[in-house]
């Protein structure tokens, strides 16, 4: 409760004329972004717990009386897909990714995630291994300043029914070269 | 043909040798549309009176209506796979940009990256992407209220008063919070942004909007400070995207452009919240 509180508090400061258009100082707006960034961080620890709730209880319900709490994941966001970065796809060899969807309908969504090999296998919760492509990150994000990532690829798939207010992980590893190697498919073409 | 051409089934876009986009085919349409960068310079006013102020962070005003072009000559990268196909494109030192297709999307993906924006010259610079295409949209386009209904704009004009326009260009733009479109009786098209922009529609057929801002002179609307934007030391760097549509006007089977438009406005703008979690103790067997 007190990070939501934190957050409510957090987004009630981001109702000011200033915080929607952009008209504050920029040690101001500096300072919003810094409150909405551990406001998010803060409520990270809800949706985690959330999610282990719900993961749990599906368990339960699919293995009848036993119940998993030992699988605890940690289900952690990274705020900085936004320039393609991401520690937990970037530096660990196998890994699972839950996609929440805020929608009240199904939908898909074409996944991108950043990676630093070119060789992975993605799953789904059903085992079905999914359709991937890699692409190269474009050397104009790679070279931007104050970009601390490792990260060389970007592994495209394609989500499907996703349920509305509801949620599919996919469990991504990396292959090693000689395992079903694949080429990534691109051709650069320079002109 | 010259054209290096990436997309689906549904939409087609192709790059002249220059590497700007110059041709799209969607919905049995083909026409020349093309996608560029400017940037208007910011005027500098002295803020004496109110008709002399500078553009900031309240204001956008261009000097003299002055738009640059930052590159006559593009370079691109081309990257065709089963599931999207992409085109790297390079403008100039600080605005990059990926155009990209899905399978079976009918819609295009325009990523661009811009900054930080040289300001050596002592000129703030405000830039824009425009899109130009031959509709004939007869001075008319239009920009949604807050991702709801969409109002009709007419260049150089008022609804409810005679207006006269001391400044052409910032005169006739308008919010922008998630689509601008114009169509005429055959063609539309249609950019859907992924945060709210001025937008605008200064030709017929062409839809411009102003991605990213830095500017040298405050504004004297209280903020005291000019719109320039640093980190680091160095000017701040945006990225975002346009999805950008194109087809027939109208309705046919049922189905419109605009509908479509809507559904993927909603899915763009509310994605998936995404959870990643570390694997290091469990192979895929035991995660199942």
């Amino acid at each position: 409760e007190p990070h939501l509180t934190f957050m409510r508090e957090t987004l009630g400061i981001m109702q000011h004329h200033d915080a929607i258009t952009g008209t504050e100082k920029q040690k101001v707006a500096l300072d919003y972004a810094k409150r909405l960034s551990v406001g998010i961080r803060a409520c990270a620890a809800n949706t985690r717990s959330v999610l282990n709730q719900l993961s749990v209880q599906s368990e339960t319900s699919a293995s009848t009386s036993e119940t998993r709490s030992d699988y605890i994941f940690d289900f952690k966001i990274c705020p900085l897909l936004n320039i393609t970065s991401c520690p937990v796809s970037e530096s660990n060899e196998r890994f699972a990714l839950t996609l929440y969807n805020p929608l009240a309908h199904f939908t898909d969504e074409y996944v991108r995630v950043p990676v630093a090999h070119h060789n992975y296998k993605v799953i789904d919760n059903k085992g079905v291994t999914m359709e991937i492509q890699l692409l190269p990150i474009p050397s104009a994000v790679m070279n931007m300043k104050n970009r601390t990532s490792n990260a060389q690829y970007e592994l495209v798939f394609f989500a499907t029914n996703l349920p509305p207010l509801g949620y599919r992980t996919y469990y991504i590893e990396k292959l090693n070269s000689s395992e079903g190697f694949l080429r990534p498919s691109f051709s650069p073409k320079k002109t | 043909s010259s054209l290096t051409v990436i997309g689906n089934e549904y939409i087609k876009l192709g790059f002249d040798t220059n590497g700007f986009l110059s041709e799209v085919t969607a919905d049995g349409l083909t026409r020349i549309v093309s996608q560029e960068f400017l940037y208007y310079e910011g005027a500098k006013g002295n803020n004496a009176e109110f008709l002399n102020r500078s553009s900031g962070a309240y204001i956008f005003r261009p000097n003299k209506n002055k738009i640059h072009f930052v590159a006559n000559q593009v370079d691109i990268e081309v990257y065709r796979g089963e599931i999207v196909q992409e085109v790297h494109q390079k403008f100039n030192d600080w605005i990059s940009q990926v155009v990209r297709v899905y399978r079976s999307k009918s819609y295009a993906e325009f990523e661009w990256l811009i900054g930080p924006i040289p300001i050596d010259d002592d000129v703030g610079k405000e830039v824009i992407t425009r899109f130009n295409s031959g509709i004939e949209s007869a001075g008319i386009f239009y920009t949604d209220s807050n991702g709801r209904e969409m109002i009709k704009r007419q260049r150089n004009r008022r609804d409810t008063w005679n207006v006269k326009l001391n400044e052409e260009v910032s005169g006739n733009y308008y919010p922008v919070t998630t689509k601008i479109t114009l169509e005429d009786t055959t063609a539309r098209m249609a950019i859907l942004t992924d945060r709210a922009q001025g937008g605008s529609s200064l030709q017929d057929g062409a839809l411009e909007l102003m991605v990213h801002r830095r500017l040298l002179h405050d504004d004297a609307f209280g903020v005291g400070e000019a719109l320039n934007e640093t980190e680091h030391g160095k000017g701040l760097i945006a990225r975002g995207k346009h999805l950008f549509f194109f087809g027939q006007s109208g309705t046919r089977k049922g189905i419109s452009l605009k509908a479509t438009e809507r559904i993927v406005q909603i899915e763009s703008l509310l994605p998936t919240w995404k959870f990643f979690s570390n694997m290091k103790s469990y192979n895929a067997e035991e995660w199942r």
